[in-house]
């Protein structure tokens, strides 16, 4: 046996089918607690029964893509899933509902999958145990319909006691039997908990027939009522949940903005430091001479951004030089280092850009050397700096999703040659011979370790390697590791506009 | 007759529970035979079928039986809820 994860701090455990009004449910709910009542006998473990999403174990039958990110896969194949314990979805244990359940127990595979032995498994998850090779255990990974009859082979058992010892002492020959509590009496002392339904009025030789259905009405209603009120309070909490997503989302925004303010707060301070401290020298190399006068007294429609100041909205090698965009300019920088006369606008070299180009999202150099551009929800190709014809295309031409608004970055990945998009959380691979998105795609960002969700820019240097962009700063991509190479951002100016260190800054091993 | 196993099928199956690192689901193609056969023997070797490091026809019978969507490696440490902010799909995270 294998224990994995945290084990829950308590014995007394509580559990909740969320999908309450599925047609099986009353079976369902009977198998979970059959499941449950074969854990609690080998083990000091309690379980009851709550309407709640506060349960410490919640039952849900979902399909496909449910959202915690182990999307299930139809009939057949992956069964379920359960989450090792702990808070918020730990503990929980998750069915295909696609899958054909037979939810009465039997032997018989024609019936279908036998639920029980699948929630005994996924149980075992939610109580800390993990996937066993002996191939009796009910931890073994894969489907057996093996005889159940409350007893746990020895594996099992064994590993259960560990996290939670067994259920009692061995007694002298003189200690009395204990009174047992069944858990259908624990869960009726919950307040919420409504009365179970009887399936027919029991009989009464004082009542008669009619006024049995009556009340047999009065209860079908009663158990209507709760349905619809068990359904409200559900969507309820799908509301809260959403609204408690979006706060979440906004706070990160916040940060987000925090940050770069933070950030461009200290490069102010660094920068008038750099000034002060400068005035002795004669040049700084690759500085472009009149850009700072130009940056003060340019026009305020199109103000210049500071060469050594500044974060870049997209980045990439175009014919064997590097071009990186803000605004609407550019800067372009070859083997002899920073152009002069930049940075320029955009539309100087390629003209057939919006007019009112306020910005590029994303460029890169595509396999037969076309340059692509990303902006807002379309995207250009350009041979050279002559537009292809039939573009600009909307980005969902590429397969991307139609509410997609913008590209954060694109760029080709030295590892595999392969082109990649990201978007927020979000990153699709271009699929080179259809040019469109490949279908396994969308992925989180989290693969790209370290970089997190809305970037700046990526591309690919002249080095191989690949390099992300946030805010003032940049990620060197270790692609074995699949991970950033330093934690910290390092600062672009220096290393791609080769700016000059000022006397205060220091390196990362000295900091 | 068992239909054979495409290596991409191999990957996928390996990546997915945790025989080989998910990191992989980008870069997978670039393993080295040794990993895979690694990892193909690992698998054999939980699944109680010959160790071979082949995709024989134990393997391909192994890879086709329904199962828990739990990965089987310790170390993975997946469907831990610690996991939850990286792995819950498509970054959107869920707290109740």
């Amino acid at each position: 046996y294998v224990l994995q994860g945290p084990k829950w701090s308590r014995t007394d455990l509580t559990w909740s089918l969320v999908n309450q009004t599925m047609p099986d449910a009353s079976k369902v709910r009977m198998m979970v607690s059959r499941a449950l009542s074969v854990w609690e006998n080998n083990s000091k473990l309690t379980f009851r029964e709550v309407y709640s999403d506060q349960a410490d174990i919640q039952i849900v039958f979902a399909r496909l893509q449910h959202g915690d990110g182990y999307k299930f896969d139809g009939p057949g194949q992956v069964l379920a899933h359960a989450f090792y314990p702990g808070e918020g979805r730990g503990g929980d244990a998750h069915f295909d509902a696609d899958e054909t359940w037979d939810f009465d127990g039997g032997a018989d595979d024609s019936r279908g999958t036998n639920f029980l032995n699948v929630a005994l498994h996924e149980l075992g998850h939610s109580l800390g145990l993990g996937h066993s090779s002996d191939t009796n255990a009910i931890m073994f990974p894969w489907y057996q319909n093996n005889e159940v009859n409350g007893q746990l082979p020895d594996d099992d058992r064994h590993g259960i006691q560990e996290l939670y010892g067994s259920k009692e002492k061995t007694w002298g020959p003189y200690r009395p039997r204990p009174t047992t509590t069944t858990t259908t009496t624990t869960m009726r002392s919950l307040n919420y908990y409504p009365e179970k339904p009887a399936n027919r009025p029991r009989y009464n030789p004082n009542k008669d027939w009619e006024r049995a259905r009556e009340r047999q009405e009065l209860e079908r209603r009663r158990q209507e009522q709760e349905r619809q009120e068990q359904e409200d309070r559900r969507r309820e909490r799908e509301r809260q949940r959403e609204r408690e997503r979006e706060q979440e989302r906004e706070q990160e925004r916040e940060r987000d903005r925090q940050e770069r303010e933070r950030v461009r707060l200290e490069m102010e301070r660094a920068n008038r430091e750099r000034i002060t401290t400068t005035t002795r020298r004669s040049t700084r190399p690759y500085q472009n001479g009149g850009h700072r006068q130009n940056h003060h007294h340019s026009k305020p429609r199109k103000p210049k951004p500071d060469t050594c100041m500044t974060y870049y909205d997209a980045i990439s090698m175009i014919r064997g030089e590097l071009f990186i965009f803000r605004g609407p300019f550019l800067w372009r920088i070859g083997a002899s280092g920073l152009y002069p006369g930049y940075p320029t606008e955009t539309r100087r070299h390629w003209s057939a850009l919006p007019e009112n180009l306020t910005k590029v999202d994303a460029v890169y150099e595509n396999k037969q050397r076309q340059i692509v551009f990303f902006i807002g929800r379309q995207y250009y190709v350009f041979n050279s700096v002559n537009l292809a014809p039939g573009f600009p295309k909307p980005l969902a031409s590429l397969g991307l999703p139609p509410t997609l608004t913008h590209i954060d970055a694109s760029f080709v990945w030295g590892h595999n040659n392969r082109t990649y998009l990201t978007s927020g959380t979000l990153y699709w691979r271009i699929d080179d011979y259809t040019g469109q998105v490949e279908l396994d795609y969308p992925r989180d960002m989290s693969i790209w370790s370290g970089v997190g969700y809305n970037i700046d820019a990526a591309f690919q240097y002249v080095d191989g390697k690949t390099y992300f962009f946030k805010n003032l700063g940049y990620w060197e991509f270790n692609d074995d590791r699949m991970k950033v190479a330093h934690a910290r951002t390092k600062l672009s100016s220096r290393k791609w506009m080769q700016c000059a260190r000022n006397a205060n800054e220091v390196d990362d091993e000295q900091r | 007759k068992t239909k054979p196993v495409s290596q991409d099928d191999m990957y996928n199956y390996l990546m997915q529970f945790d025989y080989l690192p998910k990191s992989n689901l980008e870069s997978g193609n670039l393993l080295s035979d040794q990993k895979l056969t690694d990892a193909i023997r690992s698998l054999q070797s939980f699944g109680n079928i010959p160790v071979t490091g082949q995709i024989d026809s134990a393997t391909a019978r192994l890879l086709k039986q329904p199962r828990c969507g739990v990965g089987d490696q310790k170390s993975a440490n997946s469907f831990s809820p610690d996991n939850l902010y990286h792995d819950s799909g498509y970054g959107v995270r869920v707290r109740r």
